[in-house]
């Protein structure tokens, strides 16, 4: 689990440290980016009221921040906001966000505004990289940074995957299946990526994908 | 009354 969250925040910081570095957002989906802003808030809504440790309440933080940032960036920066490719991110997002919502309200673990909105934000997190797989598929020679980025963004829940087993394994009565099945829905989602980024890597080439 | 579960992961 710690290696996921590493690497989760990793993700963000290596993007963060792209957009600053190279005063350039190509190659980012800003729909993306909204639909985990989405994610964050609507999972995070207990970060006043239900204190679990002085780290998860500090990852949560940074979640939503960062996330806050990069948006800020990608549409406010005047250097950074004339290099995102608006033509090329159309993915519509409203085929990701009713569904989850939807699917929440019916599927969920208890009937309550947080219990749902916490369910959306697990089932919405599960394809939120949708538009920028999309996107990254559309431009050619995707920059390194970008694609470290979608890697390691897509590792994390991978990682989590293993943790899951470790504590459905070691802590007695501990099974979450709206996560468990929605965390492999979205590992699954990379795998085609996550094939074309080890191969790129091992020839020492840049990422692209076939379109 | 109690939570669903307890969401300690992020």
């Amino acid at each position: 689990r710690e290696a996921g969250d590493m690497t989760h925040l990793f993700s963000i910081i290596v993007l963060l440290l792209k957009i600053n570095a190279t005063k350039s957002c190509s190659g980012v989906s800003l729909k993306t980016q909204e639909l985990y802003l989405l994610v964050f808030v609507t999972r995070y809504l207990d970060l006043f009221q239900s204190y679990i440790s002085l780290y998860n309440s500090c990852m949560k933080f940074i979640f939503i921040v960062s996330s806050g940032c990069i948006i800020g960036y990608m549409r406010k920066h005047k250097v950074v906001s004339q290099t995102y490719d608006a033509e090329q991110d159309t993915f519509r997002v409203a085929f990701l966000v009713w569904p989850s919502f939807l699917l929440a309200a019916v599927i969920n673990q208890k009937l309550s505004v947080m219990e749902i909105l916490w369910t959306f934000s697990i089932y919405l997190e599960s394809v939120a990289i949708l538009p920028q797989l999309v996107l990254l598929q559309r431009t050619k020679n995707v920059d390194n940074l970008t694609s470290n980025y979608v890697f390691l963004l897509g590792s994390y829940r991978g990682l989590y995957l293993l943790n899951w087993i470790y504590r459905c394994l070691t802590e007695e009565g501990y099974r979450q299946w709206i996560v468990w099945i929605s965390g492999l829905l979205q590992t699954a989602i990379y795998c085609d990526f996550f094939y074309y980024y080890l191969k790129s890597w091992r020839k020492n080439e840049r990422l692209s994908l076939p379109s | 009354d109690e939570p669903a579960e307890a969401k300690d992961e992020l």
